[in-house]
């Protein structure tokens, strides 16, 4: 396959799903991610990118047959195998149901938990607190369904271990401190055991767990 | 700070607001 | 198939996007609305089943075969053909974009402005001034798609179709006056399209477009 292209912002943890996705599937993404090739905010807004991608957002992906699709949902799904995205309708309908609630359930929690810790977004104690339960609860449910199982749909890794990791992502890195994590064992053993693979670890390289639950930076 | 730009994505910080709101409406009508 | 069965409340739009779907692939659904089958707050509840559904959220579907799946779209997804899917990896790519867009565009800014409407939450002026400029946009962005095309995907009704009416429905039905959609003449037009296949009728009945648009129920 000659080259095909992501547009995205750097480090963003929804462009990850596409290239972890490619790392199983042997597509070859070029990643667009800096000037001059690409300016976030620039490039977005000019008509061209437009033309080809109404909402401009990223990440974005442009086919080399000129296919292009937009939702980082989409893009992933694009790039990834038959295996990834679920070989029966049984395993297709599971890995849609872990990847919207990757989206519906566990982004805005997250968001609301870690931003202000990064300093991206005012702290609102409330909020954080409402949002520490929701992760909790989330936790929660997953480590029901992982109790028996290594991956979370199948016996291999699909396309709802690659979401939900890196829907987790930012919750492990910042906040997840070893007593707040501790009695979600089934979801550490399966977050580790999923970084550990060779093509989540050529995405995200090496990944430290959180050791000190990162403060609001006021 | 590459985080700067995840202000960028959109994200419904209040949808735990409006599922609680849908899901008392709904059981009520349904209580 | 014997009976498969649709676990929801009465009149939940997103189970409306699972029973259109099952009127194209002629899956047979029972949907259990209502007691004694199913009480809505109480049986999602209980911990059978939570057993079966661990977010004790609704829509909630139970396959012949025990098969158990939550999540709207997946359900929707399951009951579908592969047409309704995409039956090439860009149809479906493209089909998984716009479900996509519909969770994460017409949602949120749909519910704040409709929410006040019908007396589920209280009215906040400002957010819902800044929910119809997303509205207005969202419908821009559709109506831009939708100049040269009878359906979102391809020649004929898929899953993006059926999602994204669902998603705008209560907008269509509450809000959307003729004053305020009238600039977006491409998607009046794809959105009575879709009502009048009789696949949708049989689900959603007669719906009247918005004459006035309703104001918060104070």
């Amino acid at each position: 396959l000659s080259p095909q292209t992501l547009y995205t912002y750097p480090e963003n943890w929804r462009a990850f799903k596409a290239l972890i996705a490619a790392q199983y599937s042997g597509a070859r993404i070029r990643v667009l991610s800096g000037p001059p090739q690409f300016h976030f905010g620039h490039t977005n807004r000019t008509p061209q990118f437009l033309q080809k991608f109404p909402l401009g957002k990223v990440p974005a992906f442009e086919g080399d047959d000129g296919f292009c699709v937009f939702e980082s949902n989409a893009i992933a799904y694009y790039v990834s195998t038959e295996e990834l995205r679920g070989s029966t309708p049984e395993a297709a309908a599971a890995v849609l149901q872990w990847v919207n609630f990757a989206d519906s359930d566990v982004v805005p929690p997250a968001s609301t938990w870690v931003f202000p810790t990064l300093g991206i977004l005012h702290y609102n104690k409330q909020a954080t607190e409402v949002a520490k339960e929701e992760v909790r609860r989330v936790l929660g449910v997953l480590d029901g369904h992982l109790r028996t199982r290594t991956f979370l749909v199948g016996e291999r890794v699909s396309l709802a271990d690659i979401s939900l990791v890196c829907a987790l992502l930012w919750l492990y890195k910042q906040v997840l401190d070893p007593a707040f994590r501790g009695p979600f064992g089934n979801v550490n053993r399966w977050f580790l055991t999923c970084l550990n693979q060779p093509q989540f670890k050529a995405v995200l390289g090496e990944v430290q767990l959180c050791q000190r639950m990162a403060q609001f930076d006021a | 700070m590459a985080v700067d730009y995840f202000l960028h994505d959109k994200i419904w910080f209040e949808k735990y607001k409006y599922d609680d709101a849908e899901r008392r409406f709904y059981e009520q009508m349904n209580g």
